[in-house]
């Protein structure tokens, strides 16, 4: 089973 | 006073197309060295990256940076209304209100405008580290669409994993499974059908195949496409649009629970 995460867990906001 | 002309609405209508499956609205940040947008999808899983340089418009004037959000469902209703080879000028005064589009027929025999309201869009911005990827695949736009498009038909999720050798897509459901495999080829003849891989280490990673079908929109944008992959970050998946910039992709993968 695979869980999505978002792309902000990988980014940080500016 | 900021004005911006393409000899050929198509690419406008083609960077649009590639956009607005993933997005409602975007802001377009425009400077003196061209149109940038960075936008998150709706559910914040994946993130849309263009430039448009501003060297490569026939004519562009940006006195003050400005940022034009718009809705992209008008837009495209916009763009509709004119023909591909039509030319292209988006015109905004500074701190305006509204934005309009100038299409110009070859002959010049019709112009037309239409002038949209601009929206006060507070997006989020995020910054993109530079990374050096384990994986870095090129192939043509077309076969990487195709591909999606097939596996998407068994399953939610694509295992995509690159070795020396060759890449390989991968998906499971409740059908059964498919495999694609792609071999690196040394097509030298015919650099636009090649598939070459630049592989530092190996990498397997699985994505949401919805998400990568919204980004094989871009296809008509380029014959290229370019996959760049390393454990635990996101995909990157890059068209070039030829002389003017690029559109790029960034997609979250999915993880085992």
């Amino acid at each position: 089973k695979h869980i999505q995460k978002s792309i902000r867990n990988y980014f940080k906001t500016k | 006073m900021f004005e911006a002309r393409l000899t050929s609405a198509a690419t406008l209508k083609k960077v649009l197309e590639a956009v607005k499956e993933l997005l409602n609205e975007a802001s377009f940040d425009c400077s003196d060295s061209g149109i940038q947008l960075q936008a998150m999808d709706n559910s914040h899983v994946s993130l849309v990256s263009l430039t448009l340089r501003s060297d490569g418009f026939d004519k562009y004037r940006c006195d003050r940076s400005l940022t034009m959000g718009m809705n992209l469902a008008s837009m495209s209703k916009i763009l509709k209304c004119a023909n591909n080879d039509d030319t292209v000028t988006i015109k905004a005064q500074d701190d305006a209100d509204t934005v309009t589009f100038v299409f110009e027929s070859k002959k010049q025999e019709k112009i037309s405008d239409y002038e949209m309201k601009l929206m006060n869009l507070d997006q989020e911005h995020l910054g993109i580290p530079e990374t050096d990827f384990s994986c870095v695949i090129r192939m043509p736009s077309v076969e990487f669409a195709r591909i999606v498009r097939d596996l998407a038909q068994f399953g939610e999720t694509v295992l995509i994993c690159c070795t020396k050798e060759g890449v390989k897509f991968s998906v499971s459901g409740d059908v059964g499974s498919a495999n694609v495999k792609l071999a690196q080829t040394n097509n030298f003849d015919k650099e636009e059908e090649s598939v070459s891989i630049e592989m530092q280490e190996p990498v397997s990673l699985s994505f949401a195949c919805q998400y990568l079908i919204s980004f094989t929109k871009a296809t008509p944008l380029s014959p290229r496409v370019q996959l760049s992959m390393s454990s635990n970050v996101p995909l990157v998946v890059e068209y070039e649009i030829a002389e003017l910039g690029y559109i790029r992709y960034y997609l979250a993968p999915k993880i085992e629970d």
